[in-house]
């Protein structure tokens, strides 16, 4: 078809697009496409909702999550929640083709990184650090938590659950939520 | 978030998400980027879609994996992603979310919720029909 090949991507992320064209004009795979695509985003930090140093947790921690699927032999890897490790696209790569599984999560998938040589580091930014304190000045608004004591439209934690309750006030806090912190 | 779909000359199908999720999430959190047929999807007889926005809505709908299967059954892939979109809406009147979606031909196509703030998609497109990667808009529905 003269459509193709062709390369699609969710948001304005150029040099994504760039990268994976260009991985398959000189002879890549779509696997080696995606991988490069996605991975150029990580080192960009694309709209600060990709890579390192982005969306922080309640803790403060940033964490990544990734998959690539081959749709020809729907063969898949995926890494979920994994930390301190900043390729997480290459993670997944190699969790599908070092594995006979489908998602690693959490501490166990860092480890399962490291033994397969990729570099542990620390995903914290300056900008990571700053959203964090703001968030925490701000009350810790917006909050994902529901029916827990202290009230999490109002206050930060430790929280302990209350009965469950489906408020208005809920609908009227994902309102708040900003559209740049996105999956 | 990312979400990618690449295709081939030979019209094999790959797809791909990578994210750092919500700002502010509980520690532990995972969204629909990882998850198969949330974040994304890909089989080379059908075509490739990936999903972006609020995952803790879209995961619980598998939309990548109901678009594609819509193309599978012929439908164009912007109608693919819209009826994918209207799928989660029935639920979630005003979700934040979008998807991209193209067929095994290189067909593509998208569609977001529109939401309080949200109102157009952007997304990216590189073939050989386009002189360079080029930024792709739709109105959310």
């Amino acid at each position: 078809s003269a459509l193709l090949p062709l390369v699609i991507n969710t948001w304005s992320f150029n040099t994504a697009t760039q990268r994976a064209w260009s991985t398959l004009q000189s002879g890549g795979s779509v696997l080696d496409a995606v991988e490069k695509g996605c991975a150029q985003c990580e080192v960009d930090q694309c709209d600060g909702s990709v890579g390192y140093g982005g969306s922080p947790d309640e803790h403060g921690e940033t964490s990544l999550d990734a998959m690539i699927m081959n749709g020809n032999t729907m063969e898949v890897g995926a890494v979920a929640d994994l930390r301190r490790i900043k390729s997480a696209i290459s993670v997944a790569r190699a969790v599908m083709e070092h594995t006979r599984h489908t998602l690693l999560v959490g501490e166990s998938a860092s480890m399962f990184s490291q033994n397969m040589g990729f570099l542990s580091e620390d995903l914290t930014t300056n900008n990571s650090l700053s959203i964090h304190a703001k968030w925490l000045a701000n009350n810790c608004q917006p909050n994902f938590r529901k029916s827990v004591f202290p009230d999490p439209e109002t206050s930060c934690g430790p929280y302990k659950p209350t009965e469950r309750r489906q408020s208005k006030k809920l609908k009227n806090l994902k309102q708040r939520i900003n559209y740049r912190s996105h999956d | 978030t990312i979400g990618m779909i690449v295709i081939d000359k030979n019209g094999n199908v790959a797809a791909g998400t990578s994210t750092n999720g919500a700002n502010h999430k509980i520690h532990g959190r995972v969204g629909d980027s990882p998850i198969v047929g949330a974040g994304a999807y890909a089989d080379s007889t059908a075509g490739g879609a990936a999903a972006t926005g609020d995952g803790d809505i879209m995961m619980r709908f598998l939309p990548s994996y109901q678009a594609v299967e819509y193309m599978r059954m012929g439908l164009d892939p912007t109608i693919s992603c819209q009826k994918a979109v209207t799928r989660i809406q029935v639920y979630y009147p005003k979700f934040f979310g979008a998807l991209v979606c193209v067929n095994r031909t290189g067909s593509y196509g998208a569609a977001c919720s529109k939401t309080p703030g949200f109102n157009q998609f952007h997304f990216m497109v590189q073939s050989p029909a386009l002189n360079e990667a080029s930024e792709h808009m739709v109105d959310c529905i």
